[in-house]
């Protein structure tokens, strides 16, 4: 474990806790991504198949069950909770699952690092992960006023990703035959997502401005 | 529970 690593899971942790917030004390889901969520629930679910039959720490595990909690938690709070389900505008959000699912699961099952059901459902988590954004950037350039929280939200997991390619650097020179393809690619695609989004989210921030996507 | 070296990260 080094800095860059855990940095990175400490702002992935946060920006959960920006959304949980957002869902639970503001009683609000308004700009938010319904299906960014529901594919994050799927990512966690099919990444950390080995939770109960692999143990790597203590700190693992317990990341492992917070992000599987949180996940499918804040995706029954948008869908389900009396309150927060009302702020949750479905003719916005309007990316189809599918879309990105398919084509993933087709990648993972030629391009995985063993042909077996849990190593197919660790590749194909990693490359629906990468995607799993698009919706949420989506719905963001739809939205005239995006929430301080909306916005910080979005920046926590872009800045987590950004943080797990200086962990691979760090690792790369400190580890011997640490090489990992299929992490690598789809996590530089992944932080390549949120470019113009963090191109904005700095303009509005130095020019003291309400953040505003343009269509 | 088998301790591993795989995939390691989140």
């Amino acid at each position: 474990m080094n800095i860059f690593r855990l940095a990175g899971d400490m702002t992935h942790l946060a920006s959960v806790l920006v959304l949980l917030l957002k869902i639970h004390t503001i009683k609000s889901c308004a700009g938010i991504s319904l299906k960014t969520q529901e594919l994050y629930a799927l990512v966690f679910a099919t990444r950390y198949l080995d939770i109960f039959t692999d143990f790597i720490s203590l700190y693992n595990t317990t990341m492992k069950l917070i992000f599987l909690g949180s996940s499918f938690s804040i995706v029954w709070y948008i869908r389900n909770h009396k309150i927060v389900s009302r702020s949750y505008d479905k003719s916005q959000d309007t990316f189809r699952h599918y879309f990105l699912i398919i084509p993933c699961l087709l990648l993972a099952l030629l391009v995985n690092e063993k042909f077996t059901f849990k190593e197919v459902m660790w590749a194909f988590s990693i490359y629906l992960e990468a995607v799993a954004i698009l919706p949420q950037l989506v719905l963001l350039q739809r939205t005239r006023n995006i929430d301080n929280l909306t916005g910080q939200y979005v920046f926590l997991l872009g800045a987590y990703r950004a943080l797990y390619i200086l962990n691979w650097i760090y690792r790369y020179f400190t580890e011997t035959h640490y090489v990992h393809w299929i992490t690598w690619v789809s996590g530089l695609v992944q932080t390549l997502l949120y470019a113009d989004f963090f191109y904005y989210y700095f303009e509005s921030w130095k020019n003291n401005k309400k953040l505003q996507l343009p269509a | 529970l088998k301790v591993v070296d795989g995939h390691d990260e989140l």
